[in-house]
Parts: C-alpha cells; sequence; structure tokens
C-alpha cells in the first residue's frame, strides 16, 4: 500500500491512498484502498472553530480498517462537536482513535494485533502545516516535502 | 517554486525488508519530487500533487500498488486506489481492477467525473471496480492507460507468490497466517 496527503494553497487538503491488496487474496476482494471513507481521508472546517483542516492516508489490514471507517473516524475526531474535538493535540487524537476506537473493535473481533499505519497532515490556525505518522508494525517508510523546504526527507520509522 | 505546499507519502505500514530500504526511500524521494515538480503550472493543486506522488510510488516495483503488486490467489494483480479533495469533499476510488498501470488516475477520473452535473440527474458513483473500473477506463481520454495484465506482474511479487502459494497447500497451515501477515506491505 502507498499514499500520500498534500496541501497546497490553491485548494487545501488532499489525501490518496492506493493499494496492490493483501498476497493471496481472492480475485474480486477489494481493501481499505477502494473504500469511502476507510483508506484516505481530507476536510476543511467551515472556519477555525468548526475543527482542525486534515488528510490521511491509512495503510494494514483492509477488512478491519474498512469496518472501522478508520480515515472518517479520524477526520471526525478533529471536528469540533462531532468528535468532541477540543483543540486537543494531534497526537492525543490519534491516539485516542487507533487505540480506544480501532484496537478495540479489533479485538472484540479477535484480532489480537491487527496491522495499521497513519500517515497524518494537520494545518493549524497559525497556517503552519505539521505531519504525524502513527503505525502498529514492524515498520513504516514516509517521505516530506515543502515548497519552503524542497529537499525531500525521507526515513522508514521503526 | 511560487506556491506555498506540503507534500508527503508514504510506502506503506508493514514489513519493509532492509536490503530493499535504499530503493525504497529513492522510490519516496522520487514521489515527493513529482509531487513538487508541476507547481506554479495552471493545474497546480493538492489533489494533483497526490495523484502525481501516488502515480509515481505506483511505478515502483518494491512497493505493494500499481506495478509490483501482490498477486493474488489465482496470480494476478488486481489493485485498488482512492482519492479525497478536503475543499470539495470529492472523492473517486477504483477497487480489483487489473491491467491498469496508475489506477490512482483512474480514482481521480471517478473524482472528475462526479463533479460533472449528469443531464438526467444521474448520481455519479463513487467507486468503480473490475471490469466496469477498466471500461470506464477506456471512455475516459485522459486517465490512467490499460496496460497488458502481465506487465503489471513484476519477478520478486511472482517470486514471492510461489514461495508462499505452495505453502498454502502445506500441512503446518497455522505457521503460514502468523509468518503471512508479516510480509504483506
Amino acid at each position: 500500500t502507498v499514499g500520500a496527503v498534500a496541501w497546497h494553497e490553491s485548494d487545501g487538503m488532499a489525501a490518496g491512498v492506493s493499494s496492490g491488496g493483501l498476497l493471496l487474496k481472492y480475485p474480486g476482494r477489494i481493501g481499505e484502498a477502494a473504500v469511502f471513507g476507510a483508506g484516505c481521508w481530507a476536510q476543511e472546517p467551515f472556519d477555525a472553530e468548526q475543527g482542525t483542516e486534515m488528510a490521511c492516508s491509512i495503510s494494514g489490514t483492509g477488512e478491519y480498517i474498512i469496518r472501522a471507517m478508520l480515515a472518517r473516524k479520524l477526520g471526525e475526531a478533529f471536528e469540533k462537536g462531532a468528535g468532541n474535538f477540543d483543540g486537543d493535540d494531534p497526537h492525543e487524537v490519534l491516539h485516542r482513535v487507533l487505540n480506544d476506537q480501532f484496537w478495540r473493535m479489533c479485538r472484540g473481533r479477535g484480532e489480537p494485533n491487527p496491522s495499521v499505519g497513519v500517515l497524518l497532515l494537520t494545518r493549524e490556525n497559525d497556517g503552519r502545516a505539521r505531519l504525524w505518522c502513527a503505525f502498529t508494525t514492524p515498520n513504516m517508510a514516509i517521505a516530506y516535502a515543502s515548497s519552503k523546504d524542497p529537499k525531500v526527507k525521507a526515513v522508514i520509522l521503526r | 517554486m511560487s506556491d506555498n505546499v506540503y507534500i508527503a507519502v508514504h510506502g506503506g505500514a508493514g514489513f519493509h525488508e532492509r536490503k530493499y530500504e535504499k530503493e525504497i526511500k529513492h522510490a519516496l524521494q522520487r514521489a515527493c519530487k513529482f509531487a513538487l515538480s508541476n507547481l506554479g503550472s495552471k493545474h497546480s493543486s493538492a489533489l494533483t500533487m497526490v495523484e502525481d506522488a501516488v502515480s509515481s510510488l505506483e511505478d515502483d516495483e518494491h512497493l505493494n500498488a500499481g506495478y509490483g503488486s501482490n498477486l493474488t490467489l489465482h496470480g494476478t494483480v488486481e489493485c485498488d486506489a482512492a482519492i479525497m479533495s478536503g475543499k470539495s469533499g470529492c472523492f473517486g476510488s477504483v477497487g480489483a481492477v487489473a491491467g491498469i498501470k496508475n489506477p490512482i488516475r483512474l480514482a481521480r477520473s471517478v473524482l472528475d467525473y462526479s463533479s460533472i452535473p449528469s443531464p438526467i440527474g444521474r448520481i455519479p458513483p463513487l467507486t468503480l471496480v473490475s471490469e466496469g473500473a477498466r471500461q470506464f477506463a477506456l471512455s475516459q481520454p485522459s486517465s490512467a492507460h490499460l496496460v497488458s495484465l502481465e506487465s503489471l506482474v513484476s519477478p520478486k511479487a511472482e517470486e514471492r507468490w510461489r514461495v508462499w502459494k505452495c505453502r498454502v497447500t502445506s500441512p503446518d497451515l497455522s505457521s503460514l497466517s502468523k509468518h503471512l501477515n508479516d510480509i504483506q506491505d
């Protein structure tokens, strides 16, 4: 699975994901990368009071990510009201959604160790973009750059 | 580079073998550079940056998407891809589609198609799958071009498929499920 998140002054946030799926999968099986609200999400609140601008791209065990509607769940967690977001740190939001919601749902379905990786881009009210990455797998490969700092940094997080 | 932009990519959460670490990092760097290369053009946007970055990653054989994807039980490549705009909330995706070089570009075509008002009030699709997605690609002038099914099978993916396919028939299935999950991306 591969993915990207981006912010551009012309159209704000966007997210994408693409995957060959699981090795030896049944022909016709689709994973989170094909499902609305599961593999990627991008949102722009009407105004800063409504929540945080964000985009995320997700990788992992597709069936559980689809059941959790994980990408949309993350978007809702950054909305005021709906996701009881009150400006807390994106690290806390990630921890809450992955631990309390996703992990618990998987455990409830007998999956003790679900694989999931999230790449998340948020933008603060002061215009600064911040990049977050959370994963439960042995590693996750990421890279990032900006117009201000076009030298690409690539790292395999372990 | 005039526009004010940010781009980030990932090569999957899972198990990246150390011996391919350099190739994987190069693939991720190429994707970011490609996404930044079109800035300043009138088509420059976050959506186009995401589409360009992901299509670059799909072309790399070390990553599980596009060329070099994991193979199905029958030894074929079937891909999923999705793209979403934060400003408009528009979304497009394809699922279990075969013979498409860059599935993300086809997903973008589905998204763009959904923003064209239908003269007969037809509700545009969020997602197209399998043969229907291929037919849609044929009808779209500029989207992901169709390729032969075999051209998306990389030698490495085929080798990995052989190793694990024959293990599926091995008597000790329990060991398979534990390790098979560990090498998915």
